[in-house]
């Protein structure tokens, strides 16, 4: 048995959001340490990974591992039916070939519950290895999101320039070119508006907009967002979600031929 | 694609 409970729809709906985009389908993997789920984009060239912690839940019982490959567009349909205040479960049997997702209103007058086909997904099983990161900078993620937003209608990709003094956001096309940099804050009033740098050494790298775009739908999940880079290994993109969790994004830099 | 190799090379398949 598998029951999943969490307080507010709005969580479930808000990390849907940041994976739809990339992900047609997905499997979700539930143990008795929570929900993980793993999964390269469509074109083979990002990853993501989401960890939802069982202690995050407001209730939570796996009595056996459990794979779960739902279609995100379905699952998605689901929870536009769902309010964001309506206490959200997912439930499933051993063995289940369905799962079955209940809203509950505030004041417990009004219950609705969806069940939804499971699918049979070939998974693959990738390794993320331990890396030391030459750079990893904090900032907050509506800034990113911004900035990554403003930089592609100049052009496909981005090039992060990252050392001690700042970060530099720079892109350039048909239109023109255009740099945003950003220093790391002195003092800040508030964390969540902090820019930090904890740099190695110095790194210039090229990202696709496209990708850095869509990784900026989880937003609305943290006030902060980590961006960790070194010379020719995937950017990791990170989103905290609070108390439950986080979301990484994997992103190959582009390289000159 | 160079990207996609560089994904692959990273991620190794377990």
């Amino acid at each position: 048995m598998f029951e999943a409970r969490l307080n507010a729809a709005t969580t479930l709906k808000k990390v849907l959001d940041a994976i739809k985009d990339l992900l047609n389908e997905a499997t979700f993997d539930c143990s008795d340490a929570g929900i993980q789920l793993q999964a390269m984009d469509n074109s083979h060239v990002s990853l993501v990974s989401l960890t939802l912690r069982s202690d995050g839940f407001d209730k939570f019982r796996c009595d056996r591992n459990l794979s779960m490959g739902m279609n995100l567009g379905s699952m998605s349909k689901i929870l536009k039916c769902a309010n964001n205040e309506d206490t959200v479960t997912m439930k499933a049997q051993d063995n289940a070939d369905t799962v079955t997702f209940m809203f509950e209103s505030q004041n417990h007058e009004k219950v609705s519950d969806y069940e939804m086909k499971l699918m049979n997904l070939d998974q693959e099983h990738l390794g993320i290895p331990e890396t030391d990161y030459s750079c990893v900078v904090r900032m907050p993620a509506m800034e990113f999101a911004r900035i990554c937003r403003d930089l592609s209608q100049f052009g496909e990709s981005v090039i992060i320039c990252c050392t001690k003094e700042g970060v530099k956001f720079s892109a350039s096309g048909d239109v023109g070119s255009a740099n945003i940099k950003l220093a790391q804050t002195s003092s800040v009033d508030k964390e969540e508006e902090a820019v930090t740098i904890e740099m190695q050494e110095p790194v210039s790298l090229t990202f696709a907009c496209r990708y850095l775009n869509a990784f900026t739908k989880a937003t609305p999940l943290s006030n902060q967002v980590q961006l960790s880079m070194s010379a020719d290994v995937p950017l990791v993109v990170e989103y905290r979600i609070p108390d439950l969790g986080h979301i990484r994004y994997y992103l190959a830099p582009k390289i000159e031929e | 694609q160079l990207e996609q190799l560089i994904m692959k090379n990273y991620f190794l398949h377990q």
